[in-house]
């Protein structure tokens, strides 16, 4: 899309070791504010993490006393012109078996332009420390945060975002041309030929104050809170429970499996359930 | 597949994981199969489905049964229980894992495969993305990758499905002399196109 590409070639510019995290759509682009948390569920797999999810929660909602946000620090404005304009030309000829002939030619160009003012909007580090010192988890927990902990999820708040100063226009164009003839042999000649071009303007507005690209650090939930700004790949926001339903229906699936023994294992394992449960 | 096995982050260490991840859709009745290919098509065109689908899936392997659930996630979700609503842990587990592969992919990515899906071109495009992954290995290298002409198809250009699927993933694209230029951010995206790709080609074998 054509916002995607624009936040795509800023980052290319500001951002070269890859620290921010794109906003993936114009209609997202209000949702990743400074303080704010996300949700992100454990990954089912090794190779890829699931997006970050807005939980419509900030920090101070779930720490006490009850205080606004405090300020932010600004750096810029980062002025940011982005104009391309390509142009690919090929032809292609065959002459087949039968003496016939097919012959075309094609080119396609594409242009992009935008040109924006930006800024960076982060929390000062002392600010974290302030927080962490001087405020403690609201109870009873945010509802929010006892789903969120229940299903296991990992919870982050941003803490930097790349932001647009002013309303800015992005325009993307594509143009295709092409031509072609071709005669077919035979008993009756068969020949023709043709041309066309098709063309597509795409145009976006972007308003001001929306957010391209964010930074976050991970929330450590225990007894206390913390905030983890080089997370390891196995931190968790919260700490898994000890007992639970999985390591039971892990036992049972592989008993009923090794024995065949299903209705008086189905009923060790309801009873086993309801202990761990209680 | 993902806590029980050592993986190696690399092609094959994503190949066996999908396949490990899928194992169990060769088992897959043919008109079951059509009847998830045409519902997940329809899950792909509508994000809210999608996701609520996910979230009661993953409560549902949590505690074994799914309640009923509207519109399409509703009617894929069918296809997975039992008469007493009992999930069949067989299927849920490997639809589950498609679910997150697709959720890590963008909307445009979503619309490009239920169209995908409608047609039955997936396997050219799970090709090429495999060929894509294999050859940039190291993946936390930048890189050129040429990309095979054979698997490109005719239209190979901007507005080729192929090429839109590989430029929401984060990377960068030329025409001329087919080539990708690899990004590391670029890794998480493009294997979940893969494993995407792959899972619901194997639905399509089954169908």
């Amino acid at each position: 899309s054509a916002f995607v590409g624009v936040v795509r070639s800023v980052l290319r510019e500001l951002d070269h070791k890859g620290e921010l995290i794109p906003v993936d759509s114009l209609r997202n682009s209000t949702s990743f504010r400074p303080y704010c948390l996300l949700g992100r569920r454990p990954s089912s797999s090794w190779f890829w993490r699931p997006p970050y999810k807005c939980v419509n929660l900030s920090i101070k909602d779930i720490l006490e006393p009850d205080a606004p946000e405090p300020g932010l620090q600004c750096s810029g404005p980062f002025q940011f012109c982005d104009a391309v304009d390509g142009l690919m030309q090929g032809s292609v000829g065959l002459a087949t078996p039968g003496e016939g002939k097919i012959s075309g030619g094609a080119a396609v160009s594409g242009s992009s332009s935008a040109s924006m003012n930006m800024c960076t909007l982060h929390v000062d580090p002392n600010t974290w420390e302030a927080m962490h010192r001087e405020r403690r988890l609201r109870q009873p927990e945010h509802k929010i945060l006892q789903q969120l902990r229940s299903r296991g999820d990992n919870i982050y708040v941003v803490t930097e975002v790349l932001q647009t100063q002013k309303e800015m226009e992005v325009t993307r164009t594509h143009k295709q041309e092409g031509s072609g003839q071709f005669v077919l042999p035979g008993a009756m000649c068969v020949q023709g030929e043709g041309q066309g071009h098709r063309s597509q303007k795409k145009t976006i507005t972007i308003p001001s104050g929306s957010i391209l690209a964010f930074r976050v650090a991970q929330l450590v939930i225990d007894s206390d809170w913390d905030i983890i700004f080089f997370p390891e790949k196995k931190q968790r926001t919260f700490q898994p429970p000890t007992t639970g339903h999985s390591p039971i229906r892990g036992t049972r699936s592989w008993l009923q499996q090794s024995l065949g023994l299903s209705s008086i294992l189905e009923s060790i394992y309801n009873h086993l359930r309801f202990l761990t449960d209680g | 597949a993902s806590t029980e096995c050592t993986v190696t982050e690399n092609f094959q260490g994503l190949q066996a994981e999908v396949e490990a991840s899928s194992r169990e859709l060769v088992r897959l009745e043919r008109d079951l199969s059509q009847h998830l290919l045409k519902d997940l098509g329809r899950v792909l065109l509508d994000q809210p489905a999608l996701q609520a689908l996910e979230e009661l899936l993953e409560e549902g392997l949590y505690c074994g049964r799914a309640e009923p659930l509207d519109g399409p996630a509703g009617a894929v979700l069918e296809c997975l229980v039992l008469p007493n609503r009992e999930l069949v842990q067989e299927l849920a587990v490997p639809i589950f894992y498609l679910l997150g592969a697709l959720t890590a992919l963008s909307e445009i990515q979503h619309t490009l495969l239920a169209e995908a899906l409608e047609t039955r071109t997936l396997s050219g495009q799970l090709e090429l993305v495999g060929s894509l992954l294999e050859k940039s290995v190291p993946w936390e290298k930048h890189s050129s990758v040429s990309l095979p002409p054979g698997l490109l198809g005719s239209s190979w250009g901007e507005e080729a499905p192929a090429w839109v699927l590989l430029e929401e993933c984060g990377l960068e694209l030329r025409v001329d002399a087919p080539h990708v230029c690899w990004d590391p951010k670029a890794q998480g995206p493009t294997c979940a196109l893969y494993a995407s790709l792959a899972l619901l080609s194997r639905l399509i074998q089954q169908s």
